[in-house]
């Protein structure tokens, strides 16, 4: 499952 | 990373960018708020915490940098280097106003509590509110300078293209930050006027002016 909490996006 | 994410980014950075080169050239802020711009500064500020902690990607450190470096370098233009050219009498737009239910919404609605995560939720929420107070100083005296809706129009084409790159990640990653893009529409239709302004007006040579 993808972990949300690293906001990869700028 | 897909073309829109890229686009969009690059779109964000041409608008800072505009922004420096408009006042740099001029050696005028005269119609930009530095309200906005201190909001901005405050947005990367709070979002890019995990700068030493979470590392990304080169491309990623980069350019939080980059953005980190333009929003303080044009606020310090703004209240220090350029001050008296500063049009502070319309940037009369009340920040508490902003902050008071950003503040609030990023407790209420984020996900999980720690500093950082509800730093970041913060950021997202100012976001997509920080551009107001530079909108209402437009419809205050009624125009802009051409430059200044330059900047306004790439700033505004960055977030749709997010909303792009979000619809690709959720068809393609099954990836979806539910904060972000309900943050990412309310600040996409905050410019949708701004859009309808520009395309009438601006590209066709026009100056845009309120009647």
């Amino acid at each position: 499952e993808y972990n949300v909490h690293q906001h990869d996006e700028l | 990373m897909n073309v829109f994410r890229i686009l969009g980014d690059l779109s964000h950075l041409l608008a800072m960018f505009l922004l420096l080169v408009k006042i740099w050239r001029s050696k005028s802020c005269a119609g930009i708020s530095g309200k906005s711009q201190i909001l901005f500064a405050l947005v990367f500020t709070t979002r890019y915490l995990d700068l030493f902690s979470n590392f990304i990607s080169i491309y990623n450190t980069v350019m939080k940098v980059v953005f980190l470096l333009c929003a303080y370098v044009t606020v310090y233009m703004i209240y220090w280097k350029f001050r008296k050219t500063f049009d502070i009498e319309n940037d009369t737009f009340r920040l508490e106003f902003l902050l008071v239910p950003v503040i609030g919404l990023s407790f209420l609605v984020n996900y999980s509590y720690t500093p950082t995560e509800v730093l970041w939720t913060f950021s997202i929420y100012l976001e997509s509110v920080a551009i107001l107070p530079q909108l209402f100083m437009i419809s205050k005296t009624g125009e802009a300078e051409t430059i200044t809706t330059h900047y306004l129009f790439f700033l505004g084409l960055y977030r749709a293209l997010y909303l792009a790159n979000w619809i690709w990640r959720y068809q393609t990653e099954n990836f979806y930050d539910q904060i972000s893009v309900v943050s990412g529409v309310v600040q996409t239709i905050f410019y949708c006027d701004f859009f309808y302004l520009y395309v009438t007006k601006v590209l066709k040579g026009k100056k845009l002016s309120l009647p």
